[in-house]
């Protein structure tokens, strides 16, 4: 089993540690040491791609996890261009398998293409900013959008409720497509069905990473973040929706995602490309 | 009494609410209901300058204290030119002074420069970034800096430590002049010496803003932000700066930045212009 996510967002959102949240170990290194000097972003667009990959085990099942990262995306002071290095990178994927399918026996193909991206919208409590709706509308063709809140522990409870909302809004108004979980009426049982509607009403999520063990305040040891006034957890359905999160990527919707990747994404780009 | 201060820094990084909190009182509205829609902000550097004032009483004084919000600032795709509108601003000011000198009885002038510039820095937990020292670079010549970590409350104390460490090493490295506390060695008592010390120490201030009166958990009430695991308090110094930033602008240092600004900032202004 392999899957491969693609984070995008500005420097600072957390997705290092989202990425290593997820594998649940030290993948990417949080770099707080500072990033490049100011003067190598100021007018360039400077978006780099990396890759990392490493196993994780689920429900007994050994998964490929391969997770691109994007820094730089929305980091200079004109950003008119981020999106290209991304859309590049998409597209080049579609175009390594598109030649693979064309010599090769079908079955040997390792599929490289990105199943999922996940965007980080910053917590401003707002609505999306004019980048964010640039960006969204020039990937949500060629590849699913999962956005979520990034550092959603800087709102409260209330805030995200609103936020979410506005995000939503702006999504429907600027017809944006997203990812949303498929809910098949007649397949599943009520109990699933119940976790997929959970799960859609959730959307977009608001996220928190901390590979980081803390003390929570009646002694239980859990991955979070440890405040003055508080613990967050990141386990915790309470305090965010990170579990949710993870079910969709790994447990409940891997499928759907490549299925979706491979027989829509992938055949409208492969049918535009053919007819140019 | 008067005083004029000008908050800077991107959409959603808690301004208004700062404003509020400082006045105590509800006076900027929180824009919650979504800025301008996305298209409008695009490709043009959209700032737009708002003022507000409104008395305070601090130890039985009343306080004039006027406030200019900077909306639009850092909000575009392209934001090569946000800090323009700022410094016209600023210099406007300067100009308006400059006339108002050479006519009436100085005595009778009122004095409507900028004292001090609040400059919001995203809590990313990185350094600074190309757009904050492209800005701070543009105006610490001309106006009273006093950078602060915007929502402090997004990073631990441990963060906070490194994140103020990598801010002041950028300040160093790009010769950027921020306000310092004067220490007036000779003629302060040693108790007010070391308020001073201890207040220069805490700089960029990590700083969170709210009017809301919330329930602490041993069942105070204060101001503060209300989370499923814990309650952040605005006033209290082990939850953040933001005391020792009201103390810097009206209790202690607020003549020296009027005074810097007159003497110094304003002075140096009106040499370059009478000189080209
Ligand atoms: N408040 C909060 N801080 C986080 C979270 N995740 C990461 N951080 C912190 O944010 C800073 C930047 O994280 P990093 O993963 O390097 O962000 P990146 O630049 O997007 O890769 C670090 O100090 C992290 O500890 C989160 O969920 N909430
Ligand atoms: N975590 C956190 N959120 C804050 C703080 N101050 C304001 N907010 C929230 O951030 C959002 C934007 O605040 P606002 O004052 O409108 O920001 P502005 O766009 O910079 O004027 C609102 O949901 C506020 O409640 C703070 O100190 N910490």
């Amino acid at each position: 089993f392999n899957l491969n996510l693609m984070v995008v967002g500005q420097s600072g959102l957390g997705k290092s540690t989202l990425i290593n949240t997820l594998f649940n170990k030290e993948l990417y290194p949080i770099e707080n040491d500072g990033l490049e000097t100011a003067e190598q972003l100021e007018e360039v667009s400077e978006v780099t791609i990396e890759t990392a990959s490493s196993d994780i085990v689920e429900n007994g099942v050994k998964l490929h996890l391969t997770v691109v990262d994007t820094p730089g995306f929305g980091d200079c002071i004109n950003n008119i261009d981020a999106w290209k290095p991304i859309v590049e990178e998409i597209e080049n994927r579609f175009n390594i398998f598109l030649e693979a399918e064309t010599r090769i026996n079908r079955t040997t193909i390792v599929d490289n293409r990105i199943h999922a991206l996940l965007y980080f919208i910053e917590p401003t409590g707002h609505s999306l900013t004019a980048l964010d709706i640039q960006f969204l509308k020039r990937v949500h063709e060629k590849v699913n959008l999962i956005p979520v809140i990034a550092k959603s522990d800087t709102l409260t409870e209330e805030e995200i409720y609103g936020f979410k909302q506005r995000i939503l809004e702006d999504i429907r108004n600027q017809h944006i497509k997203i990812f949303e979980p498929p809910q098949y009426e007649d397949l599943d049982d009520e109990e699933s069905l119940q976790i997929t509607k959970e799960m859609i009403s959730k959307i977009p999520f608001a996220i928190v990473g901390s590979t980081q063990k803390v003390q929570t305040a009646d002694g239980r040891t859990v991955r979070g973040r440890s405040y003055p006034w508080g613990v967050i957890e990141v386990d915790n359905d309470d305090h965010c929706d990170f579990i949710k999160l993870r079910q969709l990527l790994i447990r409940d919707f891997m499928e759907d995602l490549k299925e979706h990747t491979a027989k829509v994404l992938y055949e409208n780009y492969r049918t535009e490309k053919l007819l140019k």
